[in-house]
């Protein structure tokens, strides 16, 4: 059987909403080293990878592993059923059709479950392989969030260049266009609102803002969120989730033909 | 004229 605690259980509500609106499904890979999904959007342009460490639950059993067929929708609006401060366990049997979530407010003095109707999900997974990046950038999640935002409402795509003066993040529209640029500063004194700047060497690539705006739906999920650029590569868009793990979006650059 | 690519161009099947 399969069995996951988690007394945070607002994470688990934030972390299906950051997904359920660029994946409408997907299997969730329970093993006896945590929890993982790995699921394209529906035009194969990106690709959500979540890893959660079975040491990052308060408690967690798998005695065998299983493919969980999820419709993040669905997901969703059960999870909208579960207290912001609920303990919430994922309960299923083995080769189980159903997934039940269990919800236990602080007090204890309630408690509810649900069952979730699972799906078989024949998924392609793809090896992601290991890499170094030209650059990598930390920077607040909520600064990411707004210069995605803003560009969005200029222009259909970016250019993100980083060099050695900072990263810059170019669009173009009707309106006009528009540059922001961000410098390495670790002046404020909380961790959380720096922004690091690691290069290696200078790269430029330019991406779909749509994705790219989609992907700060996760924002309330973890104060920093850290960009991995390399020619001609995807980016990855990382947002660490404490303890527990991590939700990683990789989204396919556009090239010049 | 740049093109998007499909993620599946750059990750091998694992």
């Amino acid at each position: 059987m399969f069995e996951a605690r988690i007394t945070q259980g607002s994470v688990l509500k934030k972390l299906v909403e950051a997904l359920k609106e660029l994946v409408t499904e997907g299997n969730f890979d329970v093993s006896n080293t945590g929890l993982s999904l790995q699921a394209m959007d529906s035009s194969h342009v990106c690709l959500v990878s979540l890893t959660l460490r079975e040491d990052g639950f308060d408690h967690f059993r798998c005695d065998r592993n299983m493919a969980m067929g999820i419709h993040f929708g669905n997901l969703s609006k059960i999870l909208k059923c579960a207290g912001n401060e609920d303990t919430i366990t994922l309960k299923a049997e083995d080769n189980a059709d159903q997934l039940t979530l269990m919800f236990e407010a602080p007090s204890q003095d309630r408690i509810s479950d649900f069952d979730l109707k699972l799906m078989s999900i024949e998924s392609e997974h793809l090896g992601i392989p290991d890499q170094d990046y030209s650059a990598e950038v930390k920077l607040p999640s909520s600064e990411y969030q707004r210069i995605v935002r803003d560009l969005t409402s200029i222009g259909d795509t970016v250019l993100i260049s980083a060099t050695k003066e900072g990263i810059k993040f170019s669009t173009s529209g009707d309106v006009g266009t528009a540059n922001i640029t961000l410098r390495h500063n670790t002046t404020p004194e909380k961790p959380e609102e720096q922004t690091f700047i690691d290069l290696k060497e200078p790269v430029a690539l330019t991406f779909a803002l749509r994705y790219l705006n989609n992907f700060s739906k996760a924002t309330p999920l973890a104060p920093q969120v850290k960009l991995s650029l390399t020619k001609d590569l995807p980016i990855v868009v990382e947002y660490q989730v404490g303890e527990l793990g991590s939700v990683r979006f990789y989204l396919a650059p556009k090239i010049d033909d | 004229k740049s093109t998007q690519r499909k993620i599946s161009a750059f990750f091998g099947n694992g």
